[in-house]
Order: structure tokens, then sequence, then C-alpha cells
């Protein structure tokens, strides 16, 4: 039997999702824009472009998929692990996950699948001048 | 109905981290 994923609700297709304009719109209707403008507003955030460079299974972790990214202007690498359903919003093209088949199962919403070369938004702190 | 802010729901990934 599948251990019981941690499922953040706020995935789930039709979760109420409030934008820092103070919009509000279901998570599968989420557009670029979206995220753009609210950080744009939100004083103290930023986006940052996170460029998907590598997946692969989980040396510590099995079941959990290592995600290398290189951050913003920077160029910082970052690594993360996450399970296979977890949704990542690319620029320009929306919801996508490393098993588009999980993520439909478990939350509902419609992915397309995580590829190496794809274009993440992440989120920041705001430099302070 | 819960509402869930928007910036819960992409990465925080922190770019100064050197390597």
């Amino acid at each position: 039997p599948a251990p019981a994923p941690c499922n953040p609700s706020h995935f789930m297709k039709g979760a109420i999702i409030q934008l820092a304009t103070g919009e509000l719109k279901r998570v599968e209707d989420l557009q670029t824009q979206d995220f753009v403008r609210s950080a744009e507003v939100s004083g103290g955030l930023k986006i940052d472009s996170s460029l998907v460079m590598d997946i692969r299974g989980s040396q510590q972790r099995p079941g959990l998929v290592s995600l290398h990214f290189t951050v913003g202007e920077q160029q910082s690498k970052v690594t993360i692990d996450v399970p296979p359903e977890h949704p990542f919003f690319v620029f320009g093209q929306g919801w996508s996950s490393c098993s588009p088949e999980r993520t439909a199962q478990l939350y509902g919403l419609a992915c397309h699948h995580l590829q190496v070369g794809d274009m993440c938004v992440s989120i920041t702190l705001q430099q302070q001048p | 109905v819960p509402v869930f802010p928007w910036h819960s729901l992409v990465p925080f990934l922190e770019p100064s981290q050197s390597g």
C-alpha cells in the first residue's frame, strides 16, 4: 500500500487562491501573469525564474524526486526533493509535474510533464537597496 | 471554503546560496 502522501489541499482542483491584488481564482485557472502581478504588489516578495537542470530519483529519500534548478539572475544552484506529483508552475505553460498521472489522481489538477529546460515560477525575498 | 495565499503554491528558492 502506498503511504499516505502529504497532500497540501491548495493544489486540489477547485481550491480558491487569493492573489496579492485581493482577487480570488481557482488554482487551475491561474496564469503566469497572476504570479507576476502578485509579486509586484506584494512588497517584499520577488518572482524568480528557476530553470530545471536535472531531474532524478532522490538518493536520500526514496520515492521522492530531486529537482536541480538554477535560480534567478545569479544562476544559483538549488536542489529540492519533492514527491513526483508536486506541481510547479512553468512560465507560459502552467502547472507541470514529474508525474502528471499522479497529480491528476491525487489533486485532480491537469498538468504538463515537467522536463529539463522548463522555466518554473519561484519566489524569493526582494533585495532591499 | 478555505482560501490559500498565492505564494503557498510556488517554491521559495533562496538564490543567495553559493554553489
